[in-house]
């Protein structure tokens, strides 16, 4: 049973696994990741396999950027300013940055934002 | 997020956690539901890192994040991490780095570090506990032994009372959401308190990875701001990971 105000709590579930029914979105698909390929190359896969969500999820965030600063200063910071600072960020992950950039194509700007995001989001 | 590690009657440590994020960054009015958090669901991947053709260790991802929020070193130790909120926050981190002054750590690479090179709980919770940090943070760590579980509440630079598992006096699983563990959560925020009424209904006799799970699936420890569920048993070295709806009524966070 569920109380019908917030915070909607419920009485605690059972029975849930294995997962089904109207919580359950879907599975998780497995990859593999080869920390003996060059960083560059490493999410290749991946990036292959996930570029059109990686690219929604990334114009979400610039819809959200541009709905702050309607003059696209913002975004422009992002694109401009954000790459300047790769090379400061610790290896390997500056380069499988890079990689993912050329795998879906995003900006490299963009993707170090989402990858710095939890530190930038405490703003 | 919510985030635990509970010990069953044998010793076994599951360690599991409901993924949120997404928190004002865009609500859908049509679809009651928050955009970044629908945006980030579809990019769940599970990755196995391997070295030399042998797993190294296991983490639940965003596909184009390569820092870890999730993930086990099998039969070593696992590793969640919640969001912390501080005045002394990531942004005076991020000002900091870009002035020059850069002895901190990113939060997501910290822990990409220690999975892919600690190879035990003591290490793994040195690290986490002592790095300077450009972001505040949560780690919940999980070891292979009983006993062996923490939640380390990091400032930048500090790591401010470490709470352990302690079965003798009772305290078999260790819980975190997004408050330190010595406060009260935001009363408008409390996902803490129904976490806790229903492990301590579930009580340690009943705890496995399918009554864990039935916990992370009860509104308001299930939100709007849910992405996935990952359930981890570091003595079988497996991570299993659900992409999850929360049905209306429902919390948005």
């Amino acid at each position: 049973s569920l109380q019908f105000v917030p915070p909607y709590t419920e009485d605690c579930r059972t029975e849930m696994y294995p997962p089904r029914g109207p919580t359950f979105q879907s599975a998780v698909t497995w990859y593999t990741v080869n920390l003996d390929s060059p960083p560059s190359k490493r999410w290749t896969e991946i990036i292959t396999d996930k570029k059109d969500e990686l690219v929604s999820m990334v114009q979400a965030i610039k819809d959200l950027a541009d709905a702050f600063v309607p003059s696209g200063r913002l975004e422009e910071l992002i694109d401009k300013a954000l790459p300047m600072m790769i090379d400061t960020l610790p290896y390997p992950f500056n380069e499988e940055m890079k990689g993912i950039a050329t795998a879906s194509g995003v900006p490299l700007g963009e993707v170090i934002l989402f990858n710095i995001f939890y530190e930038i989001f405490t703003v | 997020c919510t985030s635990l590690v509970a010990e069953d009657p044998r010793g076994n440590l599951i360690h599991a956690r409901n993924l949120d994020f997404g928190l004002f960054l865009g609500w859908d009015m049509k679809n009651h539901s928050w955009v970044i958090t629908e945006k980030l669901k579809p990019l769940v991947v599970n990755v196995d890192f391997r070295r030399n053709n042998k797993t190294v260790f296991k983490s639940t991802n965003f596909a184009g994040y390569v820092g870890m929020l999730t993930g086990i070193r099998p039969y070593l130790f696992t590793l969640t991490m919640n969001e912390r909120f501080s005045l002394d926050g990531g942004y005076i981190g991020v000002l900091e780095w870009i002035l020059g002054k850069r002895d901190g750590r990113w939060m997501s690479f910290l822990t990409r570090s220690v999975l892919e090179n600690a190879t035990s709980y003591e290490e793994a919770k040195k690290l986490l506990s002592d790095t300077k940090l450009l972001a505040p943070a949560y780690f919940i760590l999980g070891g292979n032994q009983s006993g062996e579980a923490c939640i380390i509440t990091r400032s930048r630079t500090h790591s401010l009372n470490p709470l352990e598992l302690d079965v003798k006096q009772g305290r078999w699983y260790v819980l975190e959401t997004n408050y330190d563990h010595w406060k009260k959560p935001l009363f408008l925020d409390d996902r803490r308190t129904p976490a806790m009424k229903c492990m301590n209904q579930t009580t340690q006799t009943n705890i496995s990875i399918k009554t864990v799970y039935d916990v992370l699936s009860t509104k308001p420890v299930l939100n709007k701001l849910t992405t996935y569920t990952t359930l981890m048993e570091v003595s079988k070295g497996n991570l299993e990971s659900y992409i999850r709806a929360c049905p209306n009524p429902c919390m948005p966070w």
